[in-house]
């Protein structure tokens, strides 16, 4: 699964995912990815998201959606929305993977709790930092 | 410069950093610096996000190595399934595309969705009349076929273990 997250000059974010599935499935199973609000989701006046993982879980706890809820209704900064569904929530529901996003004022989060996640990021004039994780 | 900011990821469970040779180390820091820098690029020159994100997915569904595109799994069948979403943040206008096959860019054509139709998913071969009438680009089977990923598959298909991306070891049964 690949993503990409964005803000843009005008303060507008974006949130795109795309996958190839997972190696052998069958039945036509569809995971997370194309479903707005558990794989992908974009909102400027919360966050922009783009998800990766076992795509199962994902749709269960609708991770995108909720982080976004959770900025908007509990006022928790961007951060503390992610660490909290990706760390605690998804945890609890046996999901691997993590997210992207970034929100209107250019702050960029990458939360994951799994192994070989592939990240990059790069915000202004800054070097860009790209991460090839445990 | 306003402030502008992109990130990508190119998937979960895909080989660990232990696992990694040098060469592929370096092939998948390549291949994700090409599309952030091309999906930065876009956006220092005032181009909008929604066609940063578009920009920057295309560019790894490009890339073999990556789950997406021509780089995709192979399902049970020894076919290549994908799905594809987009959302832009300002309007809230999404596309999304489910179990496509032999569209080459999955992301185009759910982008496509998003511009030129009432819907937000299409799926299968209604989805792929979409991307016809819409002028999108179709590869042949040839075009995903990779054997490092067919091997991961063989190792498989006579069982009901799926996999997520990579997955180096199968030992256990999701969904």
């Amino acid at each position: 699964t690949v993503g990409a997250v964005a803000l843009d000059q005008n303060g507008h974010t974006a949130a795109a995912t795309s996958t190839g599935g997972m190696t052998n499935k069958n039945y036509n199973r569809i995971g997370d990815t194309p479903i707005i609000g558990a794989g992908t989701y974009a909102n400027n006046a919360t966050c922009a998201i783009s998800c990766t993982g076992h795509g199962e879980y994902f749709m269960r706890a609708v991770v995108a959606y909720d982080v976004s809820c959770l900025i908007e209704y509990k006022g928790l900064s961007l951060q503390q929305a992610c660490d909290e569904v990706v760390m605690q929530k998804l945890v609890r529901f046996g999901g691997e993977g993590g997210l992207i996003a970034l929100n209107k004022a250019g702050e960029v989060v990458l939360s994951f709790n799994s192994e070989g996640m592939y990240r990059a990021s790069k915000k202004n004039g800054e070097p860009t930092f790209v991460g090839i994780y445990r | 410069m306003k402030n502008i900011a992109i990130a990508i990821h190119g998937g979960a469970g895909t080989i660990t950093k232990k696992n990694l040779t040098p060469e592929q180390d370096k092939a998948y820091r390549a291949g994700l610096q090409e599309a952030v820098t091309a999906g930065h690029g876009l956006l220092a020159a005032g181009g909008s996000a929604l066609d940063a994100v578009d920009l920057a997915v295309t560019l790894l569904e490009d890339n073999p190595l990556f789950n997406a595109g021509r780089g995709s799994v192979f399902t049970k069948e020894g076919k290549h399934e994908m799905d594809a979403a987009i959302m832009c943040g300002n309007t809230l206008e999404a596309g999304a595309v489910a179990g496509v096959r032999s569209v080459k860019n999955p992301i185009k054509l759910a982008r496509a969705v998003l511009e030129h139709s009432d819907h937000v998913m299409l799926s299968g071969y209604g989805a792929e009349d979409f991307a016809r009438n819409h002028g999108l680009a179709f590869a042949p089977e040839a075009y995903f076929f990779d054997a490092h990923r067919y091997k991961q598959w063989s190792e498989v298909r006579d069982s009901a273990v799926f996999m997520l991306d990579h997955t180096e070891q199968v030992d256990a049964k999701f969904g």
